[in-house]
């Protein structure tokens, strides 16, 4: 079922806010890891804190939350993350 | 029967602003004409949108949790596992493997040769003119030369007399007359820098995309709701020196709009000289009677945001930055086998208006990974399937963290298909 299909992809961060090398920070500065879940219908990203010497994503520090839907908002430029009436989706989706 | 080869082509940083991916502005009419030929999706995805971790995830068919290479400082053999290479599995099943051009990343993720011995069969090709690429190379309007971002150039005019891909171009034309008389199959994997910055291409290509018919990105502002750890400060592009001379404030920007408008012409000049070399490199595929026998999957390693959200360059987990162009062409699968004399890939000239539109070919837009490149391009050349991975499998050799996509090539012969073949 063409639903069920997910795209996996991952951005690491070094903080919670733009900074000099918030583009290509090298490991061991890696604070924050943003994990998306891609599928027909929607993006959601969660950006959680990382510990780059044990190589671990702490789902339950969530930095941050993206949830965008494909058809009401293809370019993505609405995140409804944190809008209540999809709490239900979010505590599916949650890890 | 023959060993199928493989032709792999990898672009740097393109995104899918294709005509056979609905961009009716850019001119790409020979990988358009390839995918008239292939199975197209439409909603393929890389696993991480920088170049290093990227290209190690895809030619290990590994995630970057498993590779854990985020940034560009490790070689995976060394710091995550001894992974197989999609190249390494073929060359360790009787081909010759060549790499041309940026297929790995260079440098420590790719210890420093393109992970030769292991994934090649001989030393891999880069372009001598690569060394100027970052160099002061573009003419300024004060008519010196500069390190820019924008940097049509008149090629007569730079070092050597020419540019990385029309050299990988050349290099990989001369590989594969060699292998036409070789008895073994061949893996060439072909790597173009463009349209990766800087924007250096012949100065021509901008003709294609006069500035007044070039728009902002749809949505060009920075959205109220995103989160800040979500948004791309683009620190790259304002290192150069066209860039720095605008003074643009850190990090939200904006660039000034004429400035945003040259980029995007820039970006998709260099996507149609891009063009030109895939063109060049298929119609030589062609002359050399080598297209009934080879698989041609094209791809990138990630996209490119041209402003949507107030973004450029890569570094998100944005649909522009992660989504990207993936193709295979297998023959007698996704096209009829060539008859004797006829060409499947002639040239296409992006200038001439009157090249062919071409028929749209087979898509689907079932989502993908570019993590499933190794398992579908073993199984599309009729070797066994790498098995899924388990969790972990630092200590796997070889296995394989994506889907098999040939489930959307398992398209009987086209000869049975009376529509296709109508």
């Amino acid at each position: 079922n063409p639903r069920e299909l997910i795209a996996y992809s991952q951005y690491p961060r070094p903080a919670d806010f733009p900074q000099w090398n918030s583009d290509k920070p090298s490991l061991k500065d890696i604070k924050v890891m943003g994990y998306s879940i891609r599928t027909i219908d929607y993006r959601y990203t969660v950006w959680v804190g990382f510990n780059p010497t044990e190589f671990l994503a702490n789902f339950s520090d969530i930095h941050a939350g993206e949830l965008y839907f494909v058809d009401s908002d293809p370019l993505q430029d609405h995140n409804v993350y944190n809008d209540s009436q999809h709490g239900g989706l979010l505590l599916s989706l949650r890890p | 029967t023959d060993a199928l080869n493989i032709l792999l082509i990898i672009v740097d940083d393109l995104r899918p602003s294709l005509g056979c991916y609905g961009d009716k502005l850019v001119r790409s009419p020979n990988i358009d004409q390839l995918a008239s030929h292939s199975i197209v999706f439409e909603n393929a995805f890389a696993q991480q949108a920088v170049c290093a971790p990227s290209r190690v995830s895809f030619l290990t068919g590994r995630r970057p949790d498993t590779t854990r290479l985020y940034d560009f400082n490790s070689y995976w053999r060394v710091h995550s596992g001894n992974f197989s290479t999609i190249p390494q599995y073929f060359k360790e099943n009787g081909y010759v493997t060549m790499s041309v051009g940026k297929v790995f990343h260079p440098g420590i993720s790719s210890n420093h040769s393109d992970d030769y011995p292991y994934s090649w069969s001989f030393p891999p090709y880069h372009p001598s003119s690569e060394k100027y690429e970052n160099t002061k190379t573009c003419k300024g309007q004060d008519g010196k030369l500069h390190a820019n971002l924008l940097c049509p150039v008149d090629v007569a005019d730079v070092p050597e007399g020419t540019l990385p891909d029309k050299q990988s171009t050349e290099e990989a034309i001369r590989l594969l007359e060699k292998m036409k008389t070789s008895v073994s199959p061949f893996f060439l994997a072909v790597g173009y820098h463009k349209p990766h910055i800087p924007f250096r291409y012949p100065k021509e290509f901008q003709k294609l995309y006069p500035l007044e018919n070039m728009t902002l990105a749809p949505d060009p502002h920075v959205p109220d709701s995103l989160p800040p750890v979500a948004y791309n400060p683009w620190m790259d592009i304002r290192e150069r020196e066209d860039v720095q001379a605008l003074n643009i404030s850190v990090p939200y920007g904006p660039i000034p709009v004429d400035f945003q408008r040259k980029i995007r012409q820039s970006y998709f000049a260099s996507v149609s000289y891009l063009d030109t070399q895939v063109g060049h490199l298929l119609s030589a595929l062609d002359d050399l009677r080598l297209a009934h026998n080879t698989i041609i999957a094209f791809t990138s390693d990630h996209g490119w945001a041209l402003g949507e959200h107030g973004e450029w360059a890569k570094y998100s987990n944005f649909d522009v930055t992660t989504r990207v162009p993936l193709m295979f062409y297998v023959p007698g699968k996704t096209a009829l086998l060539p008859a004797a004399g006829e060409k499947l890939f002639p040239y296409q000239d992006p200038f001439d208006p009157a090249s062919e539109l071409m028929g749209a070919g087979r898509r689907t837009e079932d989502l993908v990974e570019l993590v499933s490149l190794f398992p579908t391009l073993a199984g599309l050349a009729g070797m066994p399937v790498p098995p899924w991975c388990p969790i972990p499998s630092f200590h796997v050799e070889l296995c394989r963290e994506g889907h098999n996509l040939q489930r959307y090539l398992q398209l009987h012969d086209l000869e049975e298909d009376p529509y296709l073949f109508g």
